[in-house]
C-alpha cells in the first residue's frame, strides 16, 4: 500500500511581495519540519492517526502558525484554541474547543476520541479532561506572540472607529 | 489554522486540524475545526482538513461534502475538492482551502484565495512544499 501525507498551515492573502525572504524561509522550514514529522511515522509503519497528530503537533509548537503556540487573540485579549481528529478506519472522531492552556490541542482531541464517550468537549470541561489525562499544560505567556497581539490591537482600533466585523483584513484575520 | 491528512500502509486514513481561530473573534465563537464534517473529516474513502473562514465551511459541510461526492457521484478526489472549494464555498462567500488524501494515495491541495501554506508527499513519493498560488 502507498503512504501519503498532506498538511496546511493556513490560507489567505499570502502575496510574495508582502513577505521578506527570511520570513518566507522560516515558514517553509516550519512546513518541512511538520511534513517530515508525519511522514517519518508513516515510513516506520506507524498509523495515519499517529502521523497526522505528529505533523499537527509540530505546527502547534511553531509560533509562526495560527494554532497552539501561535494562536491569535479573541476580542477580549485571550486565546481560545480548537482542534479535531478523525480516524477514517473506524469513522471515529474527537474535538475540543475553547482551550487556553493545553500545549497541543490536537492531542486532547485525540484523547476525547479514544478515552471518552463523547465527540466534543469545550472550555473548562475540556481543560479538566486534559489535566486528568496528564497532557502538557502551559501558562498564557507560552502562547503569546507580539505579532498576534499587535494584530488584535489594530483590529480593535479599526472596530472602534466604525469598522465592521466582517471587513477585517485577510492578513490580520488569521494571524 | 493548521491541519494534516494521511494514508498509512494499512490503507487507513486520518485527519487532524488545529486552530487559534480568528483575530478579535467573539469569545465563545466556535469555528469549523471542531465541527466534524466541516473542517475535519475522514472515512474509508478520503481524509480532509480545511483552513479559511470557518463559518462557511460549516454551512457547506465541506469535509463531508467532498467525501459524499466521491462516494455518490464517483468523482475523483481532485474533482470533489474542486467542486467544494472552487464552487460551493465561493457561492456562499467563503474563502480558504483544504488538503485531502484518498485511499489510493492521491493528494489534493486546492484553495480559492491568494495562497495557502501547504506541503505534501503523495502515494508515488512526489513532494510539494508551497505558499503562493502557481507554485
Amino acid at each position: 500500500m502507498p503512504i501519503a501525507i498532506a498538511l496546511h498551515g493556513g490560507a489567505g492573502t499570502l502575496r510574495r511581495s508582502e513577505m521578506d525572504a527570511a520570513a518566507e524561509q522560516a515558514y517553509r522550514a516550519g512546513l518541512a519540519r511538520a511534513l517530515e514529522a508525519g511522514h517519518a511515522v508513516l515510513r516506520a509503519g506507524g498509523s495515519a492517526l499517529d502521523a497526522v497528530c505528529a505533523s499537527v503537533c509540530a505546527l502547534e509548537d511553531d509560533p509562526l502558525f495560527n494554532a497552539g503556540r501561535g494562536s491569535v487573540y479573541t476580542l477580549d485579549g485571550k486565546q481560545e484554541m480548537e482542534a479535531a481528529v478523525m480516524d477514517g478506519s473506524r469513522q471515529d472522531a474527537g474535538s475540543v474547543t475553547g482551550l487556553g492552556c493545553v500545549q497541543n490541542p490536537v492531542l486532547l482531541a485525540r484523547a476525547v476520541m479514544e478515552r471518552s464517550p463523547h465527540v466534543t468537549l469545550g472550555f473548562a470541561a475540556a481543560e479538566d479532561f486534559a489535566r486528568r489525562e496528564g497532557l502538557d499544560m502551559r501558562p498564557p505567556e507560552y502562547f503569546h506572540t507580539d505579532k498576534r497581539w499587535q494584530a488584535l490591537l489594530l483590529e480593535k482600533e479599526r472596530l472602534a472607529s466604525g469598522g465592521k466585523d466582517e471587513d477585517i483584513p485577510e492578513d490580520r484575520k488569521h494571524g | 489554522t493548521v491541519g494534516a491528512v494521511a494514508l498509512d500502509d494499512q490503507g487507513r486514513l486520518a485527519a487532524a486540524t488545529s486552530t487559534g481561530g480568528r483575530t478579535a473573534k467573539w469569545p465563545g465563537r466556535i469555528g469549523d475545526t471542531p465541527v466534524i464534517g466541516a473542517g475535519t473529516w475522514a472515512d474509508g474513502d478520503c481524509a480532509v482538513s480545511a483552513t479559511g473562514h470557518g463559518e462557511y465551511f460549516v454551512r457547506a459541510a465541506a469535509g463531508h461534502e467532498i467525501s459524499a461526492r466521491i462516494r455518490y457521484l464517483g468523482e475523483t478526489l481532485e474533482q470533489a475538492c474542486a467542486a467544494v472549494v472552487q464552487d460551493d464555498l465561493p457561492r456562499l462567500g467563503g474563502t480558504g482551502g483544504v488538503v485531502a488524501v484518498d485511499k489510493n494515495g492521491r493528494v489534493a491541495l486546492p484553495f480559492n484565495c491568494e495562497g495557502m501554506y501547504r506541503a505534501a508527499i503523495d502515494g508515488q513519493g512526489r513532494a510539494t512544499l508551497a505558499i503562493y498560488r502557481g507554485e
